[in-house]
């Protein structure tokens, strides 16, 4: 592939990324040459079908597993925001990410307790792997996406406090304790028919995601009360929230070849306007174009 | 000079027309054709979840002998024509080809059951050109 400048693009997988076992099924003529760089490994799914002749497509994909079906409503959403029906991207000035991925928690690590000496504390211990981001996937902002059911009048305002802690194991020592850097903070927003409260996490997991961490191990206190501070000091009980363990969201700038890079597309359009350059070869135009001299002095006085 | 002129032969007023039939653009010149495509043809709606329909287009048809600027072509192509057509067949006369896209953007479930919103660069051919 021509490079663009943007290094050797690394394993993508999604569309035109296909995990490595897929090329070892790849018919022997599609598959990349001995000893070549990883860059070529990502034989999209699309070459596979194309090796697959005789089988029906579809037929060779290996069974995903059905993802959280809020999670998906929610995606839904995003693409509506980010691209039209024909599936080509908007351009918003503030969209600078060209992947979004929306990772839910692990099912073995979801269990909650609650400490009833402190009233109604939501506390969730979340696993998430990450092995889907690629080296070229840069983070630029990521956010746990608590969606809940409440029957609360819609006018009412919540506060909640939230303490997050990031488990993370620590090889150095032999004892191998859980280190965990925690954070808490809290947060005030009106529930408006929202469906979806996001937590923006970046700068706390910015240091894991850069390192390349699989999976990141978070507890996440969550407790919300009716009320507004500002108005009362005295806020009413704590509201009983179904709420449902969040999800991690993460917004990537895809760095490789394949991805989609607004800044390029937008310099590439302006040094070659879409205008047909003109061509000054003796057999460009047969009827000898009289302007030939013009257009030919207007070149030069541009190139000057 | 009068013999020179004497001895030629009186040459048929020459046909303008006839010469430049050699240049016109052939019938079924190059250009962009729409195609349209839905994921649950190839049966990939199971994890391709947006866009439904996806319109990759293609180009096709002759490229015209000379090709000049209609095409933004280089002169590369006229000089490979004329070698198509005076020196040697076997080299292959220009081809329709596209010249410039538009990216897709596409919302998949991974193998892991996370979900991806991706922009793929090169997708859609929006602009053809003989090369």
């Amino acid at each position: 592939p021509h490079s663009r400048g943007r290094g050797v693009s690394d394993r993508t997988p999604g569309l035109l990324g296909a995990p490595e076992d897929a090329v070892s099924g790849l018919n022997p003529l599609l598959r990349p040459p001995k000893g070549v760089r990883r860059g070529y490994a990502l034989l999209p799914p699309l070459l596979k079908v194309l090796s697959d002749r005789g089988r029906q497509t579809g037929e060779s994909e290996a069974p995903r597993l059905q993802p959280d079906s809020r999670a998906l409503r929610y995606m839904k959403r995003l693409y509506k925001m980010s691209a039209t029906k024909e599936g080509i991207p908007k351009a918003h000035k503030s969209h600078l990410y060209n992947t979004v991925r929306l990772f839910t928690p692990c099912s073995e690590c979801k269990h909650r307790h609650r400490d009833l000496t402190k009233g109604d504390v939501h506390s969730v211990d979340l696993l998430f792997n990450l092995d889907r981001v690629t080296a070229l996937e840069h983070l630029l902002k990521s956010v746990l996406l608590y969606s809940f059911d409440t029957s609360l009048p819609i006018s009412s305002s919540l506060t909640c406090m939230c303490h997050l802690s990031v488990k993370e194991r620590d090889f150095s020592s032999q004892v191998c304790p859980s280190l965990s850097h925690s954070i808490a903070f809290s947060l005030h927003f009106e529930v408006r028919k929202r469906k979806w409260v996001e937590i923006d996490v970046t700068s706390f997991l910015r240091p894991l995601i850069a390192t390349n961490r699989r999976n990141i191990h978070m507890a996440v206190n969550f407790t919300c009360l009716m009320g507004d501070p500002q108005q009362n000091t005295k806020l009413e009980n704590p509201i009983n929230m179904a709420l449902v363990p969040p999800s991690l969201l993460l917004y990537l700038n895809d760095t490789s070849e394949q991805a989609y890079h607004r800044w390029h597309s937008l310099r590439h359009r302006r040094k070659n306007p879409v205008r047909p350059r003109q061509r000054s070869s003796p057999l460009a135009d047969p009827t000898g174009d009289r302007g030939e001299e013009n257009s030919q002095g207007k070149r030069a006085s541009r190139r000057r | 000079r009068d013999e020179s002129l004497r001895e030629a032969p009186a040459t048929p007023p020459y046909n303008l027309s006839e010469y430049f039939k050699q240049f016109l653009f052939p019938q079924n010149e190059c250009e962009l054709h729409n195609f349209r495509l839905s994921f649950s043809q190839l049966k990939w709606d199971k994890w391709i979840i947006a866009p439904h329909r996806y319109s990759p287009q293609y180009c096709k048809g002759d490229c015209p002998r000379v090709v000049g600027h209609r095409y933004g072509s280089p002169v590369h192509t006229m000089v490979q024509n004329i070698i198509y057509e005076k020196l040697d067949s076997s080299v292959p006369k220009p081809s329709c080809v596209p010249a410039e896209y538009s990216p897709l953007s596409v919302l998949t479930i991974e193998p892991d059951g996370s979900i991806v919103y991706k922009e793929y660069e090169d997708m859609i051919a929006t602009k053809c050109t003989c090369r």
